[in-house]
């Protein structure tokens, strides 16, 4: 796993995060809730909980497809290629291309070479590996790790690998009801401004 | 463009090597010291994401910027590292992925930012 440059996070008093839709994509609640088990895969083993809200403005994470240049100086490139992208903390931008094919089932994909001749990609898959972002966390070589860059023709990754999970408990700590591999107290933790333990 | 599931979409969207950059698969093979039609576009592609910082004029010459890019990249992706752009790392170049680049302000932790497997390390002990 890796981190930005300079480790940003969110601030340790900021466990409750809010996420809201671009309400132009106009997005269905079936979509929507593919966000929403993406969000609980990194809930599940961090204290960070993550709640959509209507309000688009005040968001901390602001969730939006668009096409081509997006004002954001990263214009997406149509089909395939890239395929998304996310700032790191606080910044909370999580932009994916809109040109996309997005597969929204959560069904294993990888049954013969069907998928992967299409152009198209599990939305799902995405959506955990830019949240990864979103919370700090850089591109990972451990190929099994949802935070390696690439996504293989006909590939459903979203299950965190162990490297995804020590990275981002190393940010945040740990989920007190978190039955996987624990990880140690990190600085991040130890060090908080009032000398407390806010995670873990 | 959202499809509930694999069996919802059209065989209109069959398309083999549809890729954005599928068009790196004909600098396969590509080495130092050659002058090829296209190696300025890989050169972009690597500095997008990290691995060329140098922003100028990109040129189709095989420089050793671009070698020690293609190096850099097959030690993140766990690559041979051969400084060529052989089939295994075409193939991987011209797959999706995210935007984010993997090498920010010249750093990185991914393979390339660490210190080869087996590098001793020192420890120090208070005396």
């Amino acid at each position: 796993y890796s981190f930005f440059p300079g480790r940003p996070r969110w601030p340790a008093s900021k466990t409750d995060l809010t996420y809201a839709f671009l309400p132009a994509n106009s997005l269905t609640d079936t979509i929507k809730s593919v966000f929403s088990r993406a969000f609980d895969r990194w809930s599940e083993v961090t204290p960070l909980t993550f709640t959509e809200t209507a309000s688009f403005q005040s968001a901390d994470i602001k969730v939006g497809f668009f096409a081509g240049d997006h004002n954001d100086g990263e214009p997406f490139d149509g089909p395939m290629g890239t395929l998304a992208h996310a700032f790191s903390p606080p910044a909370g931008h999580f932009h994916l291309d809109g040109e996309e094919n997005w597969v929204i089932d959560g069904v294993p994909i990888d049954d013969g070479n069907f998928f992967s001749t299409l152009s198209a990609v599990d939305l799902e898959s995405v959506a955990v590996h830019e949240i990864g972002h979103l919370l700090g966390l850089g591109h990972s070589s451990v190929e099994d790790s949802i935070m390696y860059p690439t996504l293989g023709a006909g590939t459903r990754r979203v299950e965190l690998a162990n490297d995804d999970i020590q990275g981002v408990q190393e940010l945040y700590g740990s989920n007190p009801n978190f039955t996987g591999p624990s990880t140690t107290l990190t600085p991040s933790q130890e060090n908080d401004t009032n000398g407390t333990p806010k995670f873990g | 463009h959202f499809f509930p599931n694999i069996s919802s979409i059209p065989p209109s969207l069959l398309k083999p090597n549809a890729t954005a950059w599928a068009a790196f698969q004909k600098l396969l093979g590509c080495h130092s010291g050659q002058k090829v039609d296209g190696l300025a576009k890989i050169k972009k592609y690597f500095h997008y994401f990290g691995y060329v910082n140098s922003s100028g004029n990109f040129t189709d010459d095989f420089d050793d910027i671009l070698e020690y890019a293609i190096k850099t990249y097959q030690q993140n992706f766990n690559l041979n590292t051969t400084g060529v752009l052989d089939g295994p790392t075409i193939q991987h170049i011209i797959k999706p992925r995210c935007g984010n680049a993997d090498i920010v302000n010249g750093t990185s932790t991914m393979n390339s930012g660490k210190p080869p497997a087996g590098t001793p390390t020192m420890h120090t002990v208070a005396h």
